[in-house]
């Protein structure tokens, strides 16, 4: 087992990364919008 | 880059709810990044009391949060698995408080070229740019370093960046989440009109000649000197380094001049608490006598005492010579202060002295322990770039190393070990909910200023390894034997934390070297107690949460539910008990046209009933004026007819005398 756990599991995730590897599609990647918003 | 709209803002104490669903780090790593917007702004948080709005942290898919205050009552801001770095949430939070991404800016292309074939397929719109109609940049210019700015790598679909710098400098800067950046924060200050902050109260490099407002006390045998160098070191200043001819300046007491046992004294300007805890930090320098000491005091002013109580804090003893180092010391102040300075001349030859630089007071918990490593720069993407820390002691006292790994060729991993310790026979195992947070310090004299690089990591006591055991359980059972440089054997748990602490870019970026010396500061707090369900509300006296009772509905007497001034405190009419200022009063219920009133809701009122007495009311004030009215028509009209009938009388009798 190695010496060390890493919580990042060796790569250095951004934000949009996190949400792109989980499916999401989020407006600018983080930003829930509201209907009033719609930039 | 902010949403335009008053409707948008938050007051400047958010209120907010952790949900359950949170992961126990990410509760710590919140908490402190709430710290970092209470030192840095006038945006402060606050447990959620049953405000109408509030923010509800929760563990969603991902991390994400809406732009503004959405007025819709409970918000959503999630910070899911992998969210839980503290750049992260203060990211989020400043969506939350109204701002986008920096390079969506009206003016963006003036500052940034993106390279539209490089960007995934239907992911363009994420690259738009707004108009000032629909954004405000606060006058504020673009910020490559903003906290909220992609990084150069976003939204992909190769191996070549979609966004370019035109200031080819800024390529490695873009999409740092380390701290808020000077403009992040200039633009948070101007959006909110915020005056000043919960937790900052001073910083100090001398570089002014009025020194900061600090004053030299009368009762010692020496001052201190503001000055750029000393011959017996050091050359130059902390803040500067040299580097500004012309500038440059620290105080100093020169210990070679005077006798052993002499003093100079230096104190603050007075200093206002409102937290009631400080860490004070500072660098200082001894180029005298290795029994140099500096002793920190503080002022305390409390009433009817003009010259304040004198208290030693701390005596900082075995000051290393020739190199500037740095200092925490904790206080607990909850009156006007001043902070003391004692030099104190020691035994020995002394060929300079004492000096002092980079002063910063916040109402902060000062770091636990600090790792200082020396000669950094060469290490950096070396084979000899794996370091452990010494062992220290968590205020629990479990013992833990730091192990920092800079031979990989980008990055800077930090992992945090458990090791065996004296107390181990006393303490819990596996251990429990321990967070460690490792700071890259930003060495920039003001801490207003500084953008460390933090990570932090929580012991998890059900976390087991494949082999069955426990990650967290006591070291000498499932560590590996280690030696300290002076040969003693110890266990050592394995290492947790990330390889991708920070880039070797950034590391060489900002203050994190100076003086080709780096700080690591690290805290273990047990936060444990965040394992339970945050309290819940009680509705805040100012707040127009009503509880409307359907008629026969069982109502709690109180709405809190918790004994108190409701205890006893009985309403009629499935009145609700509320506690208001501390005193329960009734909140009545009421209907489309009836309500109940009174101290207990114990009376009741209709709109009919309204009508009927305006209308009763009217009548009676029409027919007393109609009373009014026709009793003068009456007395005026005898009055004259009196008059009338005189008159005749009058003429008669003037005619009889004529």
């Amino acid at each position: 087992t190695p010496e060390n756990f890493d919580v990042d599991g060796g790569i250095d995730q951004d934000i949009f990364d996190i949400n792109e590897d989980l499916g999401l599609d989020l407006f600018e990647g983080d930003i829930k919008l509201n209907g009033v918003q719609g930039r | 880059n902010s949403i335009i709209g008053e409707n948008y803002r938050w007051p400047h104490t958010i209120p907010y709810v952790l949900e359950d669903s949170l992961e126990m780090n990410a509760k710590g790593v919140i908490l402190n990044a709430f710290e970092r917007y209470r030192l840095k702004t006038c945006i402060d948080f606050k447990p959620w009391a049953g405000e109408t709005n509030y923010i509800s942290v929760f563990k969603g898919s991902g991390c994400w949060s809406s732009v503004g205050n959405m007025r819709a009552g409970k918000q959503e801001l999630s910070i899911g698995q992998n969210c839980d770095r503290i750049a992260t949430i203060q990211h989020e939070f400043l969506h939350a408080l109204g701002f986008w991404h920096e390079q969506s800016r009206s003016d963006r292309d003036d500052y940034v070229n993106i390279i539209w074939d490089r960007i995934q397929s239907g992911k363009e719109h994420n690259f738009n740019t707004y108009d000032d109609q629909a954004s405000d940049t606060l006058n504020v210019p673009y910020d490559y370093t903003s906290v909220m700015h992609y990084s150069k790598t976003a939204f992909r679909n190769g191996t070549e960046p979609t966004i370019v710098t035109r200031i080819p400098d800024f390529m490695d800067v873009i999409g740092q989440r380390m701290d808020f950046s000077d403009s992040d924060l200039l633009k948070l200050n101007r959006l909110y009109n915020c005056s000043s902050s919960l937790s900052f109260m001073d910083s100090c490099d001398f570089e002014l000649e009025n020194v900061c407002g600090m004053i030299q006390s009368s009762g010692d045998n020496a001052d201190w000197q503001r000055v750029s160098q000393v011959p017996g070191g050091p050359e130059n200043d902390h803040s500067n380094m040299g580097q500004c001819k012309g500038s440059g300046f620290f105080m100093h007491f020169n210990s070679s001049s005077v006798n052993v046992g002499a003093t100079a004294v230096l104190e603050s300007r007075k200093l206002y608490p409102k937290r009631g805890f400080q860490c004070l930090q500072f660098y200082l320098y001894n180029s005298g006598s290795e029994n140099n000491q500096l002793n920190i005091y503080i002022r305390e002013y409390s009433a009817g005492n003009e010259n304040g109580t004198l208290t030693l804090v701390e005596e900082i003893k075995g000051i290393p010579l020739g190199s500037w180092e740095l200092y925490y010391v904790t206080m607990k102040v909850t009156n006007k202060f001043r902070v003391v300075f004692e030099g104190v001349k020691g035994t020995g030859a002394s060929s300079g002295g004492l000096s002092i630089d980079d002063i910063n007071l916040s109402e902060t918990r000062c770091p636990h322990h600090i790792w200082r490593i020396r000669n950094f720069t060469q290490l950096i993407g070396s084979p000899d770039g794996t370091l452990y820390s010494p062992p220290f002691y968590s205020p629990k006292g479990y013992a833990f190393q730091i192990y920092l790994n800079l031979s990989h060729p980008e990055n800077a991993g930090i992992y945090f070990h458990l090791i065996s310790g004296a107390n181990d026979d006393q303490l819990q195992w596996p251990c429990p909910w321990q967070q460690a947070t490792m700071t890259l310090l930003d060495q920039n004299p003001d801490i207003r200023q500084q953008m460390s690089n933090q990570r932090s990591i929580t012991t998890d006591p059900f976390m087991t390894t494949d082999n069955g055991n426990y990650f967290w359980d006591r070291p000498s059972k499932v560590g590996q034997v280690a030696s300290f440089p002076n040969g003693t054997q110890f266990r050592r748990g394995r290492g947790y934390g990330t390889s991708a602490f920070i880039t070797h870019e950034r590391l060489k970026n900002r203050d994190f070297i100076k003086g080709n010396d780096v700080y690591i500061l690290l805290t273990v707090e047990d936060i444990s107690h965040l394992n339970s369900t945050q309290t819940q509300p009680v509705p805040t006296p100012d707040d127009n949460t009503h509880v409307n009772s359907t008629p026969g509905q069982p109502v709690p007497t109180s709405t809190s539910g918790i004994a108190g001034p409701c205890a006893n405190f009985k309403c009629e009419n499935d009145g609700v008990c509320a506690v208001r200022g501390g005193k329960a009063e009734c909140r009545c219920p009421s209907g489309e046209d009836w309500w109940y009133l009174g101290e207990r809701c114990e009376k009741k009122g209709s709109t009919r009933d309204t009508i009927i007495i305006a209308v009763s009311s009217t009548a009676a004030v029409f027919a007393l004026m109609l009373i009014v009215t026709l009793v003068s028509v009456y007395c005026t009209r005898k009055k004259y007819r009196k008059k009338a009938t005189s008159k005749t009388a009058d003429i008669s009798l003037e005619n009889l005398q004529a």
